[in-house]
């Protein structure tokens, strides 16, 4: 399948809260959106990788308007289950690369990844699948990683 | 936005690999897929929560055929930067609940984890994006964790 690159976007309207060191037995994420959720908080990304020792971190994403009702309901969240105190971030980018034939292309992610290390930026947050890949940098990183995305694909660029 | 669930859909093909204690500094993850992509590994999904002391943990997934040629190039990978030793497994269930309206529901999320949970099965690795919510499990656990999705979203499955 061939590769076509559908758009590269830039959203800079999110924040984001990691919260590390929750213990990773069933019924926790469920626990935390259930507050997130009661909250009000619409959540855009969850990302949770594969834990170590009992234990794991996940990090989400929502609207900058929420970003203090999620902080607050992650310590929360924290104090009671005892996991680590959370971070945040009140405004991160989200770059998403979506296109078709991205999942025969490995190499779509080690492009991505090659570009914007030689720009200097720093990969916070990956979560892919078959048609999308999503990235997330520090706020004041966006445009120069959108940039350099844009650079990277723009032959696959339809 | 109504919420329509499209598929609750369940992939018993692929294995998966975790890095933990990443360096988290631009070009990390643009040398573990260059070395992957070159090691003729496709992969599927790649999950990065946000690291703290200066470490992150990647976890990726890849057909099980390659997952020795994944788990090889992981070892490689953290021997060279002084990453901590890959963990892996050859068989995970992955979960995908796709639809529209997801981004306004995140009790979406929050229903998927709880019923998840009531049903005993930990959720490994999760990765959401506004039209679709992936969730990794035990390989064992892939069926009955499908089943429960299944039950709890029925009412809007179309
Ligand atoms: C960490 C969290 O995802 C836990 N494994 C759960 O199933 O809820
Ligand atoms: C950990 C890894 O993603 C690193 N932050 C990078 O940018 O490559």
């Amino acid at each position: 399948e061939d590769l076509v690159i559908e758009s590269i976007a830039l959203d800079e309207t999110q924040g984001r809260v990691t919260i590390g060191d929750i213990p990773d037995r069933p019924g926790l994420a469920a626990k935390l959106f259930q507050q997130v959720s009661r909250a009000g908080v619409n959540v855009d990304m969850i990302v949770q990788s594969v834990g170590r020792d009992g234990k794991a971190a996940m990090s989400f994403t929502m609207p900058q308007e929420s970003y203090e009702a999620a902080l607050e309901t992650a310590r929360r969240f924290s104090r009671e289950i005892g996991a680590a105190a959370p971070s945040g971030e009140r405004q991160v980018a989200k770059l998403s690369v979506s296109g078709t034939g991205l999942k025969s292309h490995v190499s779509v992610a080690a492009r991505a990844f090659r570009a914007l290390a030689e720009a200097g930026v720093n990969v916070e947050m990956i979560s892919t699948s078959e048609v999308r890949l999503n990235v997330v940098v520090r706020g004041d990183e966006g445009r120069r990683a959108a940039e350099t995305l844009r650079r990277e694909f723009q032959e696959e660029l339809i």
